[in-house]
């Protein structure tokens, strides 16, 4: 499923 | 974290630090287009807005801080500190075209329709375009300082080792975010063919000259 955005990468 | 998330990070900030040194050393921005770099510091300003509301790492925020704190740097030496050394008539490429068709994208596709994601969103179109100003400019002069070779192969490098973390965060976290890996392909691709005039001409001692 899609995740939530790469919010944890630079 | 994984290792190509790592290794990716690693090679960006050695590319941000390479053209830091690059241009104090030699106290010369030349063949260096201050537009990708004005577009760089775009991007992470308008990546890292949530650097002081949303803490996850301490190795993520002060990567976050270093990579605004320099690319701010670079372009204050480019058009303040060295600006007698800025070729400015080879780096001309219309930086509005990548600006406005990147901010209209970032409204139509994200994933959040509020500021702080349409901003993360468009500064991820934009990263993935945004060094397009310096191909241009290095197709132009015709050749690039060995030095820039390497700043433009770690450069691309870093995103093309992200594509790997995505694929390693699909498989094993069951997770993937599209319009990262999308704009990451695109980023990637610009590079091909800087990466196969690297890989054969400056691995092999030569000068990199891109056909003018």
């Amino acid at each position: 499923e899609t995740n939530t955005a790469a919010k944890d990468e630079l | 974290m994984n290792i190509f998330r790592f290794l990716g990070d690693i090679s960006h900030l050695s590319a941000i630090i390479i053209l830091l040194l690059k241009i104090w050393k030699s106290r010369s921005c030349a063949g260096i287009s201050g537009k990708s770099q004005l577009l760089f510091a775009i991007v992470f300003t308008t990546r890292y807005l949530d650097l002081f509301t949303n803490f996850i790492s301490f190795y993520n925020t002060s990567m976050k801080v270093v990579y605004v704190a320099s690319s701010y740097a670079t372009v204050w030496m480019i058009y303040s500190k060295f600006k007698a050394t800025y070729d400015g008539n080879h780096d001309t490429f219309r930086v509005e075209f990548l600006i406005v068709p990147t901010a209209i994208l970032s409204f139509l596709v994200n994933h959040d329709f509020t500021p702080l994601e349409i901003l993360w969103t468009f500064s991820i179109y934009l990263e993935s375009v945004a060094i397009l100003p310096q191909l241009f400019m290095v197709s132009k002069t015709g050749e690039a300082e060995t030095i820039t070779s390497h700043y433009l192969f770690a450069l691309g490098i870093y995103r093309t080792l992200y594509l790997f973390n995505w694929i390693w965060r699909y498989q094993f976290e069951e997770f993937f975010d599209l319009i990262a890996i999308v704009a990451g392909l695109v980023q990637t691709v610009l590079y091909c063919d800087f990466f196969y005039l690297y890989i054969t001409k400056v691995l092999k001692g030569k000068k990199l000259s891109l056909p003018a």
